[in-house]
């Protein structure tokens, strides 16, 4: 096993590298997977299809590096300091919930220790806390319009029952007090019982 | 105002519109934005049924309703700019499509980059007016992404000067494309090119299917609708199967590739040109999946923080479910994805204008690279996105099942992104070919550029696998 690259679980360039890393060693891996099945007389074709798990875990890997750095460069352009910290909270929770999601990739890398990984968890916590006060300030700022969203929950107002209630109502199939299959089948099968 | 939600207003730490000018790209294209929203939402035009209490032809109808005001508004406001014409349609369609989303997304678009300058002339009033509906066929009954897998023929008949195009088996049926069971009169069809006994492969025609002014389908032409489907009510999804019908030559698009009078081929500069549309979409659906996910997180997180429920210490009011770790856990990796998403979705726009660029101007050493992200970062957000949206939706307990949360339209009218345009499985298979190729580049010593540059990191060496 390689030794762990020292990781700063606040640090986001740190996490970026971290997630290269384990890119950069599951391409490895699926190439490696592929290496291997040539040696035992597979054709080309067959060796790919053998390894295409390898090598849809390393494409996820890839995509998966690439949202994290995108996600952190983007931080560098907030001139905003209040919005930069929010946003910094976010970036890390994206990262270190990934990190959660996918430990298995980063022990077996070589690039975290299971100390490394609790901590991970325990930092998980906090910043959900942290972000508490902040969660529906964040949603607002997507700006989706009530009309747009068409959401009795996700309404802007939080008056949700309410309207929930008069939504129901207006289903067609309150037209009526009482349904027409009344008359037609519920009715007759009495008579007939 | 639902006063749980009034307090949480008051916590914020930040300034929710200054966040919003950057999730929009900056304050003038959220004032845009708006008065693009306002324009739709105050006028009556486009009030409507709740289409949950309509049956399908009558939210077919009320769709095609939407989309031709649409059309003529855009006109009426002169908004020409697509990205407003995005965000015009998007306002008008709320969480659902529309029947006439492929004339826009597909069929103009590539007839605007695959057509020679005569055909461009020819086609582009026609489809600009509308009088050419157009819809984008590619896939089949029986083959999707594996483009080369496609049966439909075009044979070319030198002494008509014309292409026969046939759907040769039951699986070669189109099957799928958005608007071409009622709504269009004219396909860009898919097909394998033959000429003088030789296969040329997938290139692209443009095939009347209706008459442009009965709408009565033309000779050789079986079409129709696929019928109803997990959601997309308001899409006429179509099959097409063609019957020997005979083309004029200068309806196959060459821009790039071309097909002389006398039959004889001659080759596009890049094969993966005809990618070119794809390439395009899919750089959109990376911006899909973070509206998605983001609306998702709106619905689920206001609820959240009026719905009360449980006790965490005995005796005291039920709390606000947001107060809870596990919702907390639950959805704000999610909120945090949807801002991850939309980062995504910008840069992705830009990288392919400023690729597409480049293209245009005949430099195309950037368009694998390309191809291989938008591929692999396609099938990442929407893989991400379809889950987190179920997850989204069973945190609002058993109001997420009704269809007023909206999130169960916001689900059937996602999920299909991890199949079109590119099965997932498919797409990341597609980037691990360009990751492996880069691979060994690295290892024979080529500097590489870009999203794998840190392939050639030297560490590349530390993890041996251990024989068994």
């Amino acid at each position: 096993a390689a030794r762990p690259t020292v990781v700063d679980v606040n640090d986001l360039s740190s996490l970026v590298e971290v997630y290269k890393q384990r890119a950069a060693i599951l391409v490895e891996m699926a190439a490696k997977s592929i290496q291997q099945e040539l040696q035992h007389r597979k054709c080309q074709e067959d060796a790919w299809n053998n390894s295409s798990i390898d090598l849809v875990r390393a494409s996820d890997a890839h995509c998966h590096y690439v949202v994290v750095k995108l996600f952190t460069d983007k931080l560098g352009e907030i001139g905003d300091t209040a919005i930069h910290s929010v946003l910094s909270t976010l970036a890390l929770l994206y990262a270190l919930h990934g990190i959660k999601n996918n430990s298995g990739d980063f022990l077996q890398a070589g690039l975290l220790s299971v100390p490394q990984v609790l901590q991970v968890s325990v930092r998980v916590k906090e910043l959900l806390s942290q972000l508490r006060p902040n969660a529906v300030a964040l949603v607002d700022s997507f700006d989706v319009n009530d009309k747009r969203l068409n959401s009795v929950l996700g309404r802007y107002d939080g008056n949700v029952y309410e309207h929930l209630f008069e939504w129901a109502r207006s289903s067609p199939l309150n037209a009526t007090e009482v349904h027409e299959s009344f008359h037609k089948y519920l009715k007759p099968l009495r008579s007939q019982l | 105002m639902n006063p749980d939600i009034t307090r949480e207003r008051k916590n914020a730490t930040f300034d929710v519109e200054k966040l919003t000018y950057i999730l929009d790209g900056g304050p003038e294209k959220t004032k845009r934005r708006r008065e693009i929203e306002s324009l739709v939402f105050s006028d009556p035009d486009f009030s409507e049924e709740d289409p949950n209490f309509l049956s399908r032809s009558d939210r077919y109808d009320q769709a095609v309703r939407k989309s031709a005001q649409m059309i003529l508004k855009l006109r009426e406001y002169g908004i020409a700019d697509p990205e407003e014409i995005y965000c015009y349609k998007k306002m008008v369609q709320g969480n659902l499509h529309e029947a006439l989303g492929l004339h826009f997304v597909m069929f103009l678009p590539t007839l605007y980059s695959q057509c020679d300058a005569e055909q461009a002339r020819k086609w582009l009033p026609l489809a600009e007016s509308f009088q050419a509906i157009g819809t984008y066929a590619q896939t089949e009954m029986g083959h999707g992404t594996h483009l080369r897998g496609l049966e439909t023929t075009a044979t070319y008949d030198p002494a008509t000067q014309e292409f026969v195009l046939n759907s040769p088996t039951i699986s070669s049926i189109k099957w799928w494309p958005g608007g071409l069971g009622k709504t269009s009169n004219h396909a860009i069809v898919l097909a394998q090119l033959h000429t003088l006994g030789n296969c040329h492969g997938i290139h692209a025609f443009i095939v009347p299917i209706r008459d442009m002014s009965t709408h009565i389908p033309l000779p050789g032409i079986v079409v129709g609708d696929i019928g109803p489907k997990f959601g997309f009510s308001e899409v006429d999804n179509g099959f097409l199967k063609l019957e020997n019908v005979r083309l004029p030559r200068d309806n196959m698009l060459m821009k790039y590739a071309k097909v002389e009078p006398d039959g004889t081929y001659l080759k596009p500069p890049s094969a993966k040109l005809t990618y070119g549309t794809m390439v395009f979409i899919r750089s959109l659906i990376v911006g899909e999946s973070a509206r998605a996910l983001s609306k998702a997180s709106i619905i689920a997180i206001r609820y959240s923080s009026v719905r009360h429920q449980s006790e965490i210490r005995a005796g005291e009011p039920e709390p606000q479910i947001l107060d809870y770790q596990t919702q907390q856990y639950k959805l704000f990796p999610l909120l945090a994805t949807a801002y991850a998403f939309t980062f995504v979705g910008q840069y992705m726009r830009e990288t392919y204008q400023r690729i597409s660029g480049d293209i245009s101007d005949g430099d195309f050493s950037q368009l694998p690279e390309l191809h291989a992200l938008c591929a692999g970062l396609k099938a990442f957000t929407t893989w991400t996105t379809n889950a987190g949206i179920e997850v989204c939706r069973m945190s609002c307990g058993g109001h997420g099942y009704s269809r007023s949360s909206a999130l169960p339209d916001i689900y059937v009218e996602f999920t299909p992104a991890c199949t079109y345009e590119g099965e997932n499985t498919v797409m990341m298979l597609q980037t691990a070919r360009y990751l492996l190729k880069s691979y060994r580049q690295a290892k024979d010593g080529q500097q590489l550029s870009g999203t794998v540059s840190y392939l050639n990191d030297a560490n590349l060496q530390r993890v041996q696998p251990q024989t068994v």
